[in-house]
């Protein structure tokens, strides 16, 4: 039984994909076999691993019929597949709803390989709308980025309880894997300020293990590499092998 | 005949509520009458400007025939009016297809207070579904945050196709106001890259004005205040306040 990982938070900005890539990548290092699958018409982890966006073969054919395995490809990490997103998926917020089965889309399509990879990262754009709620409702685990900023702690209340309707109505095993701290600038007081409320509100519910900012994080996505290829001894690399550890230690 | 300015951008956390609030702010401290609406579930701009969202009160309202004017307050900042959100507006993307005029509620609710306002900013939420179109179907000139960082640089084509849509089907008065280059850190290469493709790509397209990363911008919000009333001589405010005369000599 694959343990699926859904990266949801409808602020935009707040780490998703960075964080999506990085983890996905330090568990591959690490041995495991591990999908990425790109949820956002963005397409920044495809883009972010230096891959192209292409028609036909990206996870808006899943959405319509096609077998995920048909667009898997080697990520460039040893150990990573990717699931490529396009553009074409923005219309699946329209095109998803008429569907019976509309939410289990992209569940249905991860069953087929639930036994090649103990690991998958969903990558959500930053909405609470269908795309999001097919990887809350294919997911049994999830990790919610929280910029140490004010407006990103605005919108937790709102997440939480989506992500509580999704477990009662739709899929019963979605537990919060955790909350992760990002962006956190140790030198200003807004950062320290949000990071300890959020602490105080959600205690042990917070990974210990907290991203700090630091612009080689930005920078890897431009030569389509994560962190641990790019530069794999920055405080960016540590931040993220310690959280793939903590997050395997979390079950 | 207002000019309605629409921030629209479906890259998260580029900085469209940032820029919004404080381009209001600006104009409104200058002496203009000016009118922030804000399109975004989140409800930032509401409550970067100390207000808290009031179901009944909003703008979701407003989209489901309520009169603006009935739930217009007034922000705090003299001249400046707010027509603030509700998590609620996170319905709209489901309910507004099913209505036949669906891209133009904004903009009819936006006609009945057009000889009150010279200025109206509408913040959009980070996705290109129907809250985005209803403000780029209501505007008639747009502002394009660009983070300086490399995803940023790969939505933009996407977002101005769907601009040349709206342009040809629905709004032929959109204009391109200008891309706005934010959060850009000097010392950093990567910040630099990305504003020297982004010149090259679109020149007389971006403003002069570029909006510095600072942390004070970031603090203004926790406080409910705008940067002109937060820090009025900070980097943040100078860049802001050049912004907003930018903004008006483009016309
Ligand atoms: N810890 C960090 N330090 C510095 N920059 C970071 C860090 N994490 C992410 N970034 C950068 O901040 C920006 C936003 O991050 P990212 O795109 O991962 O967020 P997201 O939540 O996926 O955004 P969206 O809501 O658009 O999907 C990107 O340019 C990214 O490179
Ligand atoms: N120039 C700046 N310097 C430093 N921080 C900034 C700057 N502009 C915005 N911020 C901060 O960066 C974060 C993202 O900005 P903001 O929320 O305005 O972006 P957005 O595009 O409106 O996000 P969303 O896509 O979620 O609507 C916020 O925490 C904001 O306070
Ligand atoms: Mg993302
Ligand atoms: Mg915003």
């Amino acid at each position: 039984m694959s343990r699926i990982y859904a990266l949801a938070n409808q602020k935009g900005g707040v780490g998703k994909t960075t964080t999506a890539v990085n983890v996905a990548a330090c568990l591959a290092e690490a041995g495991a076999r591990v999908l990425l699958v790109d949820l956002d018409p963005q397409a920044n982890a495809t883009t972010g691993l230096g891959h192209r966006p292409v028609r036909g073969r990206s996870t808006y054919d899943v959405l319509h019929g096609v077998p995920l395995a048909d667009i898997v490809i080697p990520s460039g990490v040893p150990g990573l597949d990717l699931a490529p997103s396009h553009p074409d998926l923005a219309a699946a917020a329209v095109e998803l709803p008429d569907r019976e089965d509309r939410e289990q889309v992209l569940g249905n399509a991860l069953a087929e390989v639930d036994d090649q990879y103990p690991f998958v990262i969903v990558d959500c754009p930053p909405a609470l709308g269908m795309l999001t709620v097919n990887a809350l409702a294919a997911a049994n685990r999830l990790i919610v980025p929280v910029q140490c900023e004010y407006y990103a702690l605005e919108g937790l209340a709102q997440l939480l309880e989506t992500v509580e309707l999704i477990r009662a109505r739709i899929n019963p095993h979605l537990q919060l894997s955790g909350l992760l701290l990002t962006m956190h600038d140790g030198r200003t007081r807004l950062a320290q300020d949000v990071a300890s409320e959020v602490r105080e509100h959600f205690g042990s519910k917070v990974f210990d293990a907290v991203i700090p900012r630091s612009v080689r994080l930005a920078e890897a996505p431009s030569h389509g590499r994560p962190i641990s290829q790019f530069d794999p001894r920055s405080p960016g690399a540590d931040a993220y092998y310690r959280l793939a550890l903590e997050v395997v230690e979390r079950g």
